[in-house]
């Protein structure tokens, strides 16, 4: 349809602080509905357009470029406070395009699509050659540096048996010959000095999660290194259900809950 | 270069509105 009159668009500075307070909006909305990972930081606005709607309000258009930090999604301190990432420790950036609402003087999240990459590994072996890199979650190496990690934290456990929940980044050191990996664990109802089959235990209603960081050399009978962050427990927050459907289940075995998806449905109002 | 009376300054054209500073580093 051809443009009427107040139907088009405005491009707007990208250092506005309306612009800046639009993409805040944004990056609050991502860091509370992260799935899983590390909560991103604004790094810079790539496009800002204010489109006018009908029958009243704003929409804000933007893309912004984000970085990764060092909290992970479940961890409470604020993303404005979270250390960025450093180049060093092969950076992630983040690539979202966002559409805001703003009426009545508040932002609201219509979309947001984002998409990370991790930063070349050329650019961080300039930066010095001996950094670890990036490798996949999924890889051999990786999976049995989490479960070595994993084994000895259990092992020097004197409470709850933990369980891994995800594997949230891994690198390869080649001197010596290491695996950094960062992963979540949660607590279950087996006691870590008991447990003879751990796929009997069972993630606890009211979830304790904790952050956990471990450097696994590659030599056999080598020492692991781990250490784990507690995060408060995440009381069980019931789930809105639509009419004629039963209560949501919340036993030992229920599916995990993060408290980021209940806020998920309402969106954020600044 | 010829300006016309009462159109955008050159200071004006130079501004480029986006994008926006770089907080941190760029990859």
């Amino acid at each position: 349809a051809p443009h009427g009159p107040g139907l088009g668009y405005t491009q707007l500075n990208c250092d506005d602080p309306e612009t800046e307070q639009a993409a805040q909006v944004a990056l609050d909305y991502i860091n509370t509905n992260l799935a899983g990972g590390f909560k991103h930081v604004l790094n810079q606005i790539d496009k800002a357009e204010l489109w006018s709607r009908r029958p009243a309000g704003e929409i804000y258009v933007l893309e912004l470029d984000t970085l990764e930090t060092t909290c992970h999604a479940l961890d409470h301190t604020p993303p404005e406070k979270c250390p960025v990432r450093e180049r060093m420790e092969h950076a992630v950036e983040g690539d979202c395009d966002v559409q805001l609402l703003k009426m009545d003087g508040q932002f609201r999240v219509l979309s947001v699509k984002c998409h990370s990459s991790p930063d070349s590994a050329e650019d961080v072996i300039k930066l010095c050659p001996d950094c670890p890199l990036l490798v996949p979650r999924n890889s051999t190496k990786v999976v049995h540096a989490v479960e070595a990690a994993l084994a000895a934290f259990n092992a020097h456990s004197n409470g709850s048996y933990f369980q891994l929940v995800e594997v949230s980044r891994a690198q390869l050191a080649p001197l010596p010959p290491s695996v950094y990996v960062e992963f979540v664990v949660a607590a279950t109802d087996c006691v870590a000095k008991e447990v003879t089959d751990p796929t009997k235990c069972n993630l606890l209603a009211e979830k304790q999660y904790a952050f956990c960081k471990a450097a696994v050399p590659e030599k056999v009978d080598a020492e692991v290194s781990v250490t784990c962050k507690m995060f408060q427990t995440q009381p069980v927050v019931p789930q809105p259900q639509p009419e004629g459907t039963s209560a949501p289940e919340v036993g030992p075995g229920a599916p995990m809950t993060h408290q980021a998806d209940v806020t998920a449905a309402a969106g954020p109002v600044l | 270069v010829v300006v016309k009376p009462g159109g955008p300054s050159l200071a004006a054209a130079a501004v480029r509105p986006c994008p926006g500073r770089i907080r941190h580093f760029k990859i």
